[in-house]
């Protein structure tokens, strides 16, 4: 499958809400939500993986100045659930591999983990879409991690800053 | 926030491989990605969230034809890390809603997730871009989450029928 990688780039200030055992069922998502648009708070990615035990983990990212704002809401859906364990990461970076015709993320994938794994960063989130491969990182190995799938990539221009 | 939604459309056959409980540590998602790209497995979208036991939870989907081939891999990831439990759905769909200007999510996730709140779908999974919010529902609801998604973003035309 040929890669078509056109650009590397790192959000570098990203906070993340994760909301570990939340009820897998329908209207959950949809009360969050409203919650978090009541409060104008800007959401960057949302990721939702479930758990055979018929709970979810629900985990939103934002801005970094947006987190207060977000911790606030959060707090009105733990008094919901009170089952729901909340954590916060403020310390995150997103770096991400950006290119058209990815029909299937199997190759980028392997190279970008292996990047990451060789250049001994972890690997904390991931969400993909086509044109986009994205991972959570510690935010101090940000720059590192840019490099690393940035050459991995062979891409020979200088990598993009701020978030594609 | 303006919502720009330019399209709302749905892949029929989906399957998703959950692993839970994988290690947290460098180099888990790139030794469980080669052996996938090895098997010429074409992956659609990579979820991966984490939790405060330090263990994570990485899904993948694939076309349904491929969930064969999928879990043959997946019990090689199996046999390394035993304590880690493996999961199949071969009953899924993906609704997606399409458009530019996403510059977040947060609007377009409310209108979404009430949509298919108020059709009584429940979500499996979630993963987002900036042109693109998808959710993973059961498949047999497919074609009225993707009438309820339509309406929720007063699109008039046809909704394009695979996934975008
Ligand atoms: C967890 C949450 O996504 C739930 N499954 C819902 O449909 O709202
Ligand atoms: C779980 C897996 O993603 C691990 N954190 C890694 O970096 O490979």
């Amino acid at each position: 499958e040929e890669i078509v990688i056109s650009g590397v780039s790192l959000k570098k200030d990203v906070a993340q809400i994760t909301m570990d055992h939340v009820p897998n069922t329908p209207g959950i998502a949809a009360d969050i939500f409203s919650r978090v648009a009541k409060a104008n708070i800007i959401v960057d990615d949302i990721i939702q993986t479930e758990h055979e035990s018929g709970c979810a983990t629900l985990s939103f990212t934002v801005d970094s100045g947006e987190l207060k704002a977000a911790q606030k809401v959060v707090a009105e859906v733990k008094a919901n659930w009170p089952g729901c364990k909340i954590s916060y990461d403020n310390e995150l970076a997103k770096v991400s591999a950006v290119g058209v015709g990815m029909r299937s993320h199997t190759g980028v994938a392997h190279s970008m983990f292996r990047a990451l794994a060789q250049a001994k960063i972890n690997i904390n989130a991931i969400t993909t879409s086509e044109i986009k491969l994205s991972c959570l990182i510690s935010r101090d190995q940000g720059p590192q991690a840019l490099r690393a799938v940035h050459k991995a990539f062979n891409l020979e221009s200088a990598p993009t800053r701020q978030g594609l």
